[in-house]
Formats: structure tokens, C-alpha cells, sequence
């Protein structure tokens, strides 16, 4: 379980919240406005109305007792990273902004944020791996030499089992699992024989998974 | 290769007709917005000026032809719900709208669109999961079935190799990567020792993978 501070109940930060109390953590909300905070009363462990361009406000919320801690401010920039910024100065542990643009992006690195997020860019980055690509459907690039990626069963491979194709060894990449008829299966063990009709979601280094689906 | 048709070239537009077109797909795309029409000719196969709440407009892009087809209209609820439907009267393939809200993505699903991509919910969901339960980073819930997961190393397992601790046939999960520092490294060897300073990503079917931060 967390403690965590949420700057910003737009539509990210709304779901954020609820999500974080769903799992279970302690969440604290800001906003300015006070039906939305009203809103999150039910939901959350605290949930107060105030202006946190003002430091005493950010100050009296003593952001140095959350593990994390969220500006969640899209629309305006100046507040986005005038309060990111402050919170770092008042010794906050880990700060995650949210940013609209790429260019807010960076000022937001360079001012204060541990991380960003940059919902719309991540959206389409992923949309495009997953429906861009002949025979793969990119899940998640965990680091740019790490990812988890789903392809047609390569025609050399039917038949034949993952120990027999000793894809481990060979390829240096992990069936993690079989897409069948739209569901995935976990795959853990080397006499799993693999047929032309499922799909396979490979783990391992993003160059060595993408030798695969250009195997015969 | 696959041949796309993006309509709207708002955050999320132009980031997946960008990236589309960077990993070599044929992308066309189409606003109302002059100047953002302009900006993308350089990068992409065709772009278009033209209102796609006009239907004649909307029929002479051939909207057949296109493997997938991008409602990447957000805020205009009735111009994204309209043009989606539309779309498939017209024999669409495959419609994928993108939605602001969980209303808006009710309606989309329900008239015409084959998948909805909701950037600030997936963003809070992912972020939610990564930054909220101790020990757990989830990256991916692939289905409700099968997640990949990090975890920190249960201090019984430290020192031991993988193959020696039989994780594959005795928890049925893969470890798949470790991260030591930050950095992720992929896992490929059952030879490969553990330690508490590194923590192993995990995927497989999501209860069993909640075992093992509760293991000694
Ligand atoms: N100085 C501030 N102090 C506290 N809350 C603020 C401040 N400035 C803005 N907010 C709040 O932050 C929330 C999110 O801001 P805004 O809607 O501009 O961002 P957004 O990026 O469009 O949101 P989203 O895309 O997540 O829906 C709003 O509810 C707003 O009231
Ligand atoms: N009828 C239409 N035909 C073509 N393009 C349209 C139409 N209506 C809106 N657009 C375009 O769609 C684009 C995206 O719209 P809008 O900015 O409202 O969505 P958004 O969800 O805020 O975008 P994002 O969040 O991706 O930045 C705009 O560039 C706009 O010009």
C-alpha cells in the first residue's frame, strides 16, 4: 500500500485516483474546483480545495509523507510546472507530471519531474505498434532494448515444440505466451508445440525479437 | 506494411499518423484544419482537407481500401460518434475510434466502432498499477488472465538460480527480465542467479504471479 498525492482531478487524474483507492493505497486529491473534489469524497482517503500555485497550500500538505506524488494539470503549463517544481523544492520524494506536448515534456524533466506521462503520445505510440505492423502487435517496450511483442507462429515453427526449437538458446527470446481465437494462454513449459493458428507473444531484446517474424 | 486512414490530427492524431508512418506503413489523413493538414504532407503516403461529417467527402476516400481506419476526433462527441458510424456503412474494415469519456466510449462501441482507445483512462490505469501496490509494478495486464508484472526478489529465493528454484513448473510464471539500477535486462538462461538488489519482472497468469511477492 502507498500514499499518494494527486495535483488535478481532470480526466486523468480523476481515474487515477479512483483507480489508486480501488487498489487499495492511500490517496490524497487537490483541486481547485470544488464540485470535483466534493465528487471524490466517497472514494478517496482525503480530498481537499485549494490552489496549489499558492506555496503556503502546497507547503501545508506535507508533500514530503507521500511516495508519490501527481501533477495531474494538462491545460496550463505555467501551473503544471510552476507546482511540479515547487514540490521538488519542498522535498517531495518522487513527482509525476502529466504533460499535453512534447515540448512540455522536457521543461517538465528539467524542473522538478521524476517522470512524465504524456497520455495522448503513449495512446498513439502504442495504436500504432499494435495495428501498424505486418504480424506484430507490440504489447509494451519496456526499455528500448526490452519488449514484449505478439507474432504469427513462423512457418519453420508449426509442428514443432519450444524445446525442440530450442527458441530459448537459439533466439535468446521467451514465448511468454499463445494468442488463440483472441485469448491468450500462458505458455510455461518446453514441450508446448506450436500451431500456424495461434500467435505468440515474445518476450526478450527488441532487435532479437524482431528476427523472428522474419523467419521462413 | 499496412494502409491507414487517420481523420483528425489533434495530439493523438498526428502522433499515430507520425508513427505509423515511421515504421512504414501507408498513412492517409484528413482535417478540416488547413495548417495541420500542411504540416503532415512531408511525412505521410496522403493528407487531405475536408469535413468528414460530409458524407460525399467521406465516400471519395475509398474508405475500403484502408486496413484500419483512426476517429482521432475528441472533443466533437457527435462529429467522432458520426463519423464512426459512418464509416462502417461505408464497409470499413476496421473502425478504432478514440474517446474522452467512458459515456462516449459506450456509444462509439455500440455504433460502429470496432475498438476504442481512451488515452487519459489507460494512462491512469497503467500509472495507477505501476506507481500503487508495494512490491508490484504491473506493466500490462494482457488479459484479465495473464499479467506481466514487477517484483521485488522474496529474500528465499536470493542466491539461488532460476532452473535450481524449478520457478517455471513450480509457480507456472516466467521470469522474463531483471532490473538491476533502473535498467532492464532481459532473462533468458536457467542458470541465471537472483539477488535482492535487482528486481525480476514476472508474466503469467495474474494469480499466480500474486504469489510471488507474498512468498519468504
Ligand atoms: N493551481 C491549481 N491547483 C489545483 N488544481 C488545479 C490548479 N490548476 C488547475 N487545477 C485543476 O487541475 C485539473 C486538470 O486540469 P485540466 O483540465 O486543465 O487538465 P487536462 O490535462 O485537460 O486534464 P485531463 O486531460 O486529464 O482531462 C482541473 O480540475 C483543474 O481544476
Ligand atoms: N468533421 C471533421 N472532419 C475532419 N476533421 C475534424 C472534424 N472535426 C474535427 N476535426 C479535427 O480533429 C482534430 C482533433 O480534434 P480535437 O482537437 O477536438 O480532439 P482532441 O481529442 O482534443 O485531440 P487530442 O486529444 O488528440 O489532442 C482537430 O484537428 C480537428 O480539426
Amino acid at each position: 500500500m502507498r500514499t499518494v498525492l494527486i495535483i488535478g482531478l481532470g480526466r486523468f487524474g480523476k481515474h487515477l485516483a479512483l483507480r489508486m483507492a480501488e487498489l487499495g493505497n492511500e490517496v490524497m486529491v487537490v483541486d481547485t474546483d470544488e464540485a470535483k473534489v466534493e465528487e471524490m469524497l466517497p472514494f478517496v482517503t482525503r480530498a481537499q480545495i485549494g490552489d496549489c500555485m499558492n506555496e503556503k497550500i502546497l507547503r501545508s500538505l506535507g508533500v514530503t509523507n507521500f511516495d508519490f506524488c501527481f501533477v495531474a494539470i494538462g491545460d496550463n503549463f505555467q501551473a503544471s510546472l510552476e507546482i511540479t517544481s515547487q514540490l521538488k523544492e519542498l522535498g517531495a520524494r518522487y513527482v509525476i507530471a502529466k504533460a499535453d506536448r512534447t515540448i512540455h515534456e522536457k521543461f517538465l524533466l528539467r524542473n522538478g519531474a521524476d517522470a512524465v506521462i504524456h497520455p495522448e503520445r503513449d495512446a498513439a505510440m502504442r495504436a500504432a505498434r499494435a495495428y501498424g505492423a505486418r504480424n506484430v502487435f507490440d504489447y509494451l517496450e519496456l526499455t528500448e532494448d526490452f519488449s514484449v511483442i505478439e507474432v504469427a507462429v513462423p512457418d519453420s515453427w508449426a509442428g514443432k515444440s519450444i524445446g525442440e526449437l530450442r527458441v530459448q538458446s537459439k533466439y535468446n527470446v521467451n514465448i511468454i505466451a499463445c494468442k488463440i481465437g483472441g485469448k491468450i494462454r500462458p505458455v510455461a513449459g518446453a514441450d508446448y508445440v506450436l500451431s500456424k493458428e495461434q500467435h505468440i507473444i515474445i518476450a526478450g531484446n527488441a532487435d532479437k525479437c524482431a528476427i523472428i517474424p522474419e523467419l521462413p
